[in-house]
Formats: structure tokens, sequence, C-alpha cells
């Protein structure tokens, strides 16, 4: 329940929305698997041309028990004459079952690399999960924030304490307006509106509003 | 320095305080609608799973049609050998050869040790195992065991995730429509009155 606390009493926002900050956190910490780990190396798949990413598989294979350099048969005449013996003459059955475990080989590489890819989406898919969960935590933070800041009394969100024109010894371009803001429980914040905005004009305080909101939450990142 | 009634800079506040206002429901409404993108997201990531379980279906049907042939295949070792232990005595160094300078020029690093293994690997390797194409049905079946490896340790992260996000969006935070509060009042009046009365307004901050 949102409200486990008396209804005059005043809500605390803190305790509120915490076990919500914490859900997200331990969410993102439990999606946020080392993709680049060991368990997550891609299997070599083909032979593999100079250049290419597979080829550091390439060269685990042959650190490991060296059948990564069987791969390369295809470069040595002798090598691809075995392949090509035919030992149907002493054996006629054998010829058969050699061009079905080809066929069957075959088949089996073709859907181990589709289920490779698939793979990969599954593990892009839990990549924009977590994004989408970091997202979720920036907002959600701000708005949880601003929620346990407006319960003071008499505040405005946001309240203009000065209006200044430029001043020879101010930072702002020539014409423009200084204002300075509180927003919530900031410290002043001194914002720059150009010329051609006026005072008169609403889009004004809308301007002076986004740029005190923007350094607000900037210096909340921060 | 141009002057500034008290009223003025009060009107301004309260015509900033709108603008701010605007910015926390289109927070709130961010945080909904990042809520839906997540929920999709699993959607889209569960139906993959059940393309995921299908296709390691027939992955593993066509690897295991691939082991039975093998098998049978191995009952016939004996024929063809001596042609083939002629080709293969003259096939390993050349492979050796072919293989050590990719590895010198590719993978650059500690290519006296891999030299020896290699020997060793070769003069312990059959021709039958190389003419049945022994080394690619070892390496579907070592991509087949690191594959079930990855999609466990997926599977562990994403269902922990997942049943932690299930809590959360259950909240009724994520389920409550929030009113419109376009017509902004000062906050502080409704501070001045009992929540009871308010509490539309409240959920809203």
């Amino acid at each position: 329940s949102l409200l486990p606390y008396a209804p005059f009493e005043p809500l605390n926002f803190q305790d509120m929305f915490q076990p919500f900050f914490d859900m997200i956190r331990q969410a993102q910490q439990a999606i946020d698997v080392n993709f680049h780990g060991p368990a997550f190396q891609h299997p070599p798949m083909d032979f593999i041309k100079e250049g290419d990413e597979d080829n550091r598989a390439v060269c685990r294979e042959i650190r490991h028990n060296s059948t990564g350099c069987l791969k390369m048969k295809d470069q040595c005449e002798k090598c691809q004459e075995i392949l090509s013996v035919d030992c149907s003459a002493s054996s006629p059955s054998q010829a058969q079952l050699r061009q079905e475990l080809n066929d069957s080989l075959r088949i089996a590489e073709k859907l181990t690399k589709k289920y490779n890819e698939l793979l990969q989406s599954y593990q892009w898919k839990m990549l924009n999960t977590s994004a989408l969960l970091e997202q979720l935590n920036e907002q959600f933070s701000w708005v949880s924030r601003l929620a346990n800041l407006t319960q003071d009394e008499d505040h405005y969100y946001l309240q203009v304490i000065t209006v200044t024109s430029r001043t020879s010894d101010s930072d702002a371009p020539s014409g423009a307006t200084e204002v300075s803001v509180k927003l919530f429980d900031s410290d002043p914040i001194t914002v720059s509106v150009p010329e051609e905005v006026s005072r008169n004009n609403p889009q004004f305080i809308e301007t002076v509003a986004e740029k005190a909101l923007q350094e607000y939450r900037k210096k909340n990142r921060e | 320095d141009q002057e500034v009634s008290s009223k003025e800079l009060q009107e301004m506040s309260t015509q900033g305080s709108k603008y701010i206002n605007k910015e926390i429901q289109n927070a709130v409404n961010g945080v909904k609608e990042i809520k839906s993108l997540i929920v999709k997201t699993n959607e889209e990531r569960k139906s993959l799973l059940h393309t995921l379980e299908e296709a390691k279906k027939q992955k593993e049907d066509a690897l295991n049609e691939t082991r039975d042939s093998e098998t049978k295949l191995k009952a016939f070792s004996g024929v063809c050998n001596e042609t083939m232990m002629a080709l293969w005595e003259e096939c390993k160094p050349c492979l050796k050869q072919t293989c050590m300078k990719f590895y010198a020029r590719v993978c650059r690093s500690g290519s006296g040790l891999v030299g020896r293994q290699l020997e060793e690997f070769l003069n312990q390797s059959s021709p039958f195992y190389f003419w049945m194409n022994g080394d690619r049905i070892d390496s579907l079946l070592e991509s087949d065991r690191q594959q079930a490896h990855m999609l466990d340790i997926m599977q562990d992260h994403f269902g922990q995730a997942s049943s932690i996000m299930d809590e959360l969006f259950r909240d009724k935070f994520f389920t409550r429509e929030f009113p419109d509060i376009s017509h902004y009042q000062p906050f502080s009046l409704l501070h001045r009155r009992p929540h009871m009365f308010f509490p539309k307004s409240r959920f809203a901050r």
C-alpha cells in the first residue's frame, strides 16, 4: 500500500519510495551479466578470415587443445586428399554413411549458427531491459525527490527572487536578463534569458523555469 | 538594473511553478512509459525464449543424427587405413606449418609452447578422425556446451530480475491513474487543509 500511515500524518516519501529504488537496483544488478566474460565467448563456427574478430576464438582454440589447427586443412593439398579418399570399393555402405554424416553435420552447423544468433538477440534484450531500468531509476529518483520536497509549508515550487537586466560586471550576454530563482530546496540559481524574450512574454518565465530545472537536475545528478 | 515589483515577482513565481508542476506530471508519465517499455521488452523476451527453445530442439536433433552417423561410421575405421595413413603423414607437416604461421601472425603469443602441443596432437590424431570431419563434430559439441551454459546464465539472471520487476510493477504507483493537475494551486494552500480532503493531489506529487 502507498498509504501505510495515519491520514493526518505527513507522508514520509523517502520511506515510501526507498523500497522502489532498492528493487530497481536489485533488478538491474541481477540483469547485468558480464557479457564479455569467458562464458560469453562465441563458439568458433566457421573457418575464420584474417582480421575477423572470431580470429581470437581460433587462437583460443589452438592454445586450448590445437583442434583449431584442423580448420586450416583446406590450405594443405594432402589433407584435402584425405577428405576425398573413397573407400566405397572395400565397403559400399561406408560411402552412404559418410554422406549421411556430412549432411547431418552441415544441418547441425547451420542450426547451431542460427541458435547462436538467437542467443545474441536474447543478450540484446537483456541489455535493453537493463538500460530501461537505468532510465527508470533516473526518472523515478527525480520524481520521488520532488515529492519529498513539496511537503514544506508556504513554498512555491519556484520562487523568483530577483530580475535584473545585464550589468557591466555580469557574465550574461549584452541585453540579457538575469533571473535569480529558488527551486524547491535549492540555493538561488541564476539563469539568463536572451534579450529577444521580454519580461511580458509568457515564454520568459517558461525559459527561466526550464533553465532552472535543468540546472537543478544537473546538480542533483552530480 | 530594472525595478520589478514584488507583485510581479509573485506572479512570475506562480507561472513558473505551473511550468514545474507540468514537468513533474511529465516525469510521472515518463516513469509509466518506461515501465510499459520494460513490460513490452519482457514480453518480447519471453517470445524469443520460445523461439530459442524450438531452435534448440532442432539443433539437438541434428546433433544426435550426426553423432549416430559418426558412431556407425567408426565401425569401419579399418577400411582404407593404409591409404589414409600415407596421406596423413604428408598432411601433418603442412598443417603444422600453416597453423604456426597463422598463430604467429594473428595470435601473437607463446608460439613455442603451441608448436610442441600441436605436434603431439597431430601425432596422436587419426586420419580417420580427420576423414570423418571429427574436428567439426567436436567443435559443434563444444558450441552446444557453451550455448547451453550461456542460456543458463542469462535465464538465471533474467529470472531474478523479472520476479523483482513483477513485484515492483504490481505496486499501486504504477497502476494508478494520476489526476490532471493542470489547474495549479500553490502547494501551500493544500497544506492548510486536512490531507484527507485532497488525497489525489498528494499522490500527484
